[in-house]
């Protein structure tokens, strides 16, 4: 049996903002971890990798493996009944066919509880292994959202070039060109304001920007965005929770 | 001119 106990519900409310756009039928694996996810888009261009892990729960139990197939559109509109501050419990049985939500608001007694179907989900599952990229940066993920932002309204493509000293992030578009330059900085007073970078070897990626549109869903996770590049193979968009993360692989574009 | 890439090119399944 699998509960586990939200101190808020907002996280999970995040984290299904966050992927909805992205995957829309996916397996919530959950164990004695804490709960995965892995799913492709449609166009098999992105790959979303989630852990939730147990620590993020203020209670946790899962004695066996449990797969929660779940259309998260339908689970977006459920979740959006409970308040931000609600605890949010969730309950499901060995080999279940739903899943209960139940909110509990702090303030009052109202408890609200909600069931969602579950889905039979045939899922391919890729194998990713850890990997040495060409470039490691870190940086405020609310700078990265808003650079993104402005550059997709001239083009359909964001090239990143990394060097030690700086990051450049380029659009060239039919109706103009534009470019962000970020210069590596330490910030004591406020270490989520730091930009850094590692490189073992030059970047020079492009990537498709309506993707990194639904990457930065993810902005509200955590104040920092981790990304690793490297040229040639599939970056990583990382925002980490407390106990865990949101990662999504993101295929360049080149010439073959 | 650039191509997208597929990510099943990338990672095998399992």
């Amino acid at each position: 049996m699998l509960e586990g106990k939200f101190e808020e519900a907002s996280l999970l409310k995040k984290v299904v903002e966050s992927i909805k756009d992205s995957v829309q039928l996916c397996n919530f694996v959950c164990s004695e971890h804490g709960i995965t996810v892995q799913a492709v888009d449609d166009s098999r261009v992105l790959l979303v990798s989630l852990l939730i892990g147990n620590e993020v729960f203020s209670d946790y139990r899962c004695d066996r493996n449990i797969t929660l197939g779940v259309d998260l559109k339908s689970f977006a509109k459920i979740i959006r009944c409970g308040g931000n501050d609600d605890y949010l419990t969730l309950i499901a049985e060995d080999s279940p066919d739903s899943v209960t939500l139940v909110f509990e608001d702090k303030n009052s007694d109202r408890i609200s509880e909600y069931s969602l179907k579950l889905m039979e989900i045939d899922n391919e599952f890729l194998k990713i292994d850890d990997m040495d990229y060409d470039s490691v940066i870190k940086m405020p993920s609310i700078d990265f959202q808003k650079i993104c932002r402005d550059l997709s309204t001239l083009s359909e493509s964001l090239q990143i070039l990394i060097t030690k000293d700086s990051i450049k992030f380029m659009a060239e578009g039919e109706t103009g060109n534009g470019s962000v330059i970020l210069k590596p900085r330490t910030d004591i007073d406020k270490p989520e304001q730091s930009i850094t970078v590692k490189l073992n070897n030059a970047v020079n990626s492009t990537f498709g920007l309506k993707y990194i549109a639904d990457i930065v869903k993810g902005t509200s996770l955590s104040n920092q965005i981790v990304i690793k590049i490297s040229n040639r193979t599939p970056a990583l968009f990382e925002y980490k929770l407390q106990s865990g993360y949101l990662r999504f692989y993101l295929a360049p574009k080149f010439e073959d | 001119t650039k191509k997208q890439q597929n990510i099943f090119s990338f990672f095998s399944k399992l």
